[in-house]
Protein backbone atom coordinates (compact mmCIF):
# COMPACT_ATOMS: atom_id res chain seq x y z
CA UNK A 1 0.00 0.00 0.00
CA UNK A 2 1.29 3.58 -0.80
CA UNK A 3 -0.95 5.19 1.12
CA UNK A 4 -0.27 7.18 4.60
CA UNK A 5 -1.88 5.73 7.87
CA UNK A 6 -3.74 9.27 8.13
CA UNK A 7 -5.47 8.51 4.27
CA UNK A 8 -6.21 4.66 5.34
CA UNK A 9 -7.78 6.06 8.30
CA UNK A 10 -9.95 8.68 6.06
CA UNK A 11 -11.12 6.01 3.85
CA UNK A 12 -12.27 3.36 6.91
CA UNK A 13 -14.42 6.66 8.54
CA UNK A 14 -15.83 7.16 5.15
CA UNK A 15 -16.26 3.30 4.55
CA UNK A 16 -18.27 2.95 8.03
CA UNK A 17 -20.30 5.72 7.41
CA UNK A 18 -21.51 4.58 3.92
CA UNK A 19 -21.99 0.99 5.22
CA UNK A 20 -24.71 3.32 7.87
CA UNK A 21 -26.08 5.26 5.34
CA UNK A 22 -26.52 1.58 3.62
CA UNK A 23 -28.70 0.18 6.82
CA UNK A 24 -30.29 3.06 6.92
CA UNK A 25 -31.93 3.23 3.22
CA UNK A 26 -32.09 -0.37 3.66
CA UNK A 27 -34.47 0.16 6.79
CA UNK A 28 -36.08 3.14 5.03
CA UNK A 29 -37.17 0.66 2.53
CA UNK A 30 -38.94 -1.89 4.73
CA UNK B 1 -33.90 -6.22 -9.65
CA UNK B 2 -32.11 -4.11 -6.94
CA UNK B 3 -33.25 -0.76 -7.00
CA UNK B 4 -30.49 0.87 -9.43
CA UNK B 5 -31.36 1.73 -13.26
CA UNK B 6 -28.99 -0.38 -15.62
CA UNK B 7 -26.55 2.92 -15.87
CA UNK B 8 -26.22 2.87 -11.67
CA UNK B 9 -25.76 -0.91 -12.00
CA UNK B 10 -22.87 -0.48 -14.43
CA UNK B 11 -21.27 1.67 -12.47
CA UNK B 12 -21.17 0.20 -9.28
CA UNK B 13 -19.85 -3.17 -10.95
CA UNK B 14 -17.64 -1.58 -11.72
CA UNK B 15 -16.35 0.44 -8.66
CA UNK B 16 -16.82 -3.25 -7.24
CA UNK B 17 -14.61 -5.12 -9.60
CA UNK B 18 -11.72 -1.83 -8.54
CA UNK B 19 -9.01 -3.89 -6.10
CA UNK B 20 -7.03 -0.62 -5.52
CA UNK B 21 -6.48 0.47 -1.89
CA UNK B 22 -7.74 3.66 -3.51
CA UNK B 23 -10.26 2.84 -5.32
CA UNK B 24 -11.47 4.07 -8.92
CA UNK B 25 -11.77 7.48 -10.61
CA UNK B 26 -14.48 9.64 -11.80
CA UNK B 27 -12.19 9.94 -14.94
CA UNK B 28 -11.24 5.84 -15.28
CA UNK B 29 -15.20 5.16 -15.08
CA UNK B 30 -16.41 7.71 -18.09
CA UNK B 31 -13.10 6.00 -19.67
CA UNK B 32 -14.62 2.46 -19.31
CA UNK B 33 -18.04 3.46 -19.54
CA UNK B 34 -17.46 4.88 -22.84
CA UNK B 35 -21.36 4.86 -23.73
CA UNK B 36 -22.84 6.55 -20.82
CA UNK B 37 -22.24 10.47 -20.62
CA UNK B 38 -20.15 12.37 -18.35
CA UNK B 39 -23.58 13.89 -16.33
CA UNK B 40 -24.96 10.32 -15.73
CA UNK B 41 -21.80 9.05 -14.96
CA UNK B 42 -21.99 11.90 -12.46
CA UNK B 43 -25.70 11.26 -11.30
CA UNK B 44 -24.90 7.38 -10.73
CA UNK B 45 -22.02 7.88 -8.63
CA UNK B 46 -23.58 10.83 -6.81
CA UNK B 47 -26.98 8.50 -6.14
CA UNK B 48 -24.56 5.08 -5.45
CA UNK B 49 -23.25 7.43 -2.84
CA UNK B 50 -26.60 8.92 -1.23
CA UNK B 51 -27.59 5.01 -1.01
CA UNK B 52 -24.39 3.92 0.81
CA UNK B 53 -23.36 1.25 -1.92
CA UNK B 54 -20.08 3.30 -2.40
CA UNK B 55 -18.00 6.11 -0.96
CA UNK B 56 -14.67 8.44 -1.56
CA UNK B 57 -11.43 7.29 -0.54
CA UNK B 58 -8.74 9.96 -1.22
CA UNK B 59 -10.32 12.89 -2.20
CA UNK B 60 -13.76 13.06 -3.43
CA UNK B 61 -13.01 11.94 -7.28
CA UNK B 62 -11.92 7.97 -6.03
CA UNK B 63 -14.65 5.61 -5.17
CA UNK B 64 -14.51 1.98 -3.85
CA UNK B 65 -17.49 -0.45 -2.95
CA UNK B 66 -19.06 -1.31 0.43
CA UNK B 67 -19.88 -4.51 -1.22
CA UNK B 68 -16.49 -5.28 -2.29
Amino acid sequence: GSLTAEQQQKIEENRLRALARRAERLAAQQ
Amino acid sequence: LNGLTPQQSQVLNLIKQCKEEQGISIHDIKIRLKGMNAMAVKQAVEFLGNEGHIYSTVDEDHFRSTEA
